[in-house]
């Protein structure tokens, strides 16, 4: 069976919240190590995943690996009743058609109970191959929302053009053009610097609009603006993004979540005709 | 003028 107590509700609703509007149903995959999701949406253009490490949660036990065929409008329904401060106990017995959820206020005065049914689903892993990017662009998430919103007023994709001075997103459209460059800010790259203490992928220094750039080739790469501002909905779960590139292959776009894992997304570019 | 590739040009499934 699985059992795992998360402390906070936010987390879950807000990892159901990022990724339901880009993939109906899939497969939470549940083992002794955490509990991860893999799933690509109807075009096959974009692929969301999170994990969550077993680790991250105040009590884990997951006996055996297990399939948990979910539909997200449904699971979006049920977490929609938890209050974010709530703590969250997801159960589920072996072979069982059902997904438990118990939500328990904080001070205990407050105890509801929720079912899901489970769906038997096909699930289709994608191999992604372990690579190195040549671009690694870190900015607040709050920053990198408003970039897409912006951008999409006036077009429907844009173009990340990453290069040793900093990284230029820019885009066209009926009324006009626009673009916006961020240049390499030290102040979110200080890991070399000796100043210690901070733990690696802290969001600790970074200015509201800093941008880290990690470049071994320069990159440009075009990018549909639709996916790209369904991804910022994992903004509140982060205060910052990763976005990995390289050149004509897809761009991966990940959102840590505190300690206990993270949701990435992949979408795949815009090539030439 | 470009179009939107998908993911299965770039990724295999097993």
């Amino acid at each position: 069976m699985l059992e795992a107590r998360l402390l906070q509700a936010s987390i879950l609703k807000g990892i159901v919240e990022s990724v339901k509007d880009l993939v109906r149903e899939a497969n939470f995959d549940c083992s002794d190590s955490g509990i991860s999701f893999q799933a690509m949406d109807e075009s096959n253009v974009a692929l969301s995943s999170f994990l969550l490490r077993a680790e991250g949660f105040e009590t884990y036990r997951c006996d055996r690996n297990l399939s948990l065929g979910v539909r997200f409008s449904s699971l979006s329904k049920i977490l929609k009743c938890a209050n974010n401060d709530d703590i969250v106990v997801i159960r589920a017995e072996d072979d069982a058609d059902v997904l438990n959820f118990v939500f328990e206020s904080p001070d205990e005065s407050k105890i509801s109970e929720y079912q899901i049914k489970l769906l038997d689903i096909d699930g289709e892993h994608l191999s992604i191959p372990e690579q190195e990017f040549d671009c690694v662009i870190k900015m607040s998430s709050s920053e990198f929302s408003k970039l897409c919103r912006d951008m999409t007023l006036l077009g429907q994709t844009v173009v990340i053009d990453a290069a040793k001075e900093g990284v230029k997103f820019s885009t066209y459209g009926d009324i006009g053009a626009g673009s916006v460059l961020y240049k390499h800010s030290s102040s979110i790259d200080d890991s070399s610097s000796g100043s210690g203490g901070k733990g690696r992928g802290g969001s600790g220094g970074m200015s509201a609009r800093g941008c880290s750039i990690e470049l071994r080739e320069p990159v440009s790469l075009e990018l549909s603006l639709k996916y790209l501002n369904n991804f910022t909905k994992a903004a509140p779960l982060s205060d910052y993004v990763v976005i990995s590139a390289s050149n004509e292959i897809p761009v991966m776009v990940q959102f840590d979540v505190g300690d206990i894992g993270y949701i990435r997304y992949y979408l795949a570019p815009q090539i030439k005709d | 003028k470009t179009q939107q590739s998908t993911l299965m040009s770039f990724f295999g499934t097993p």
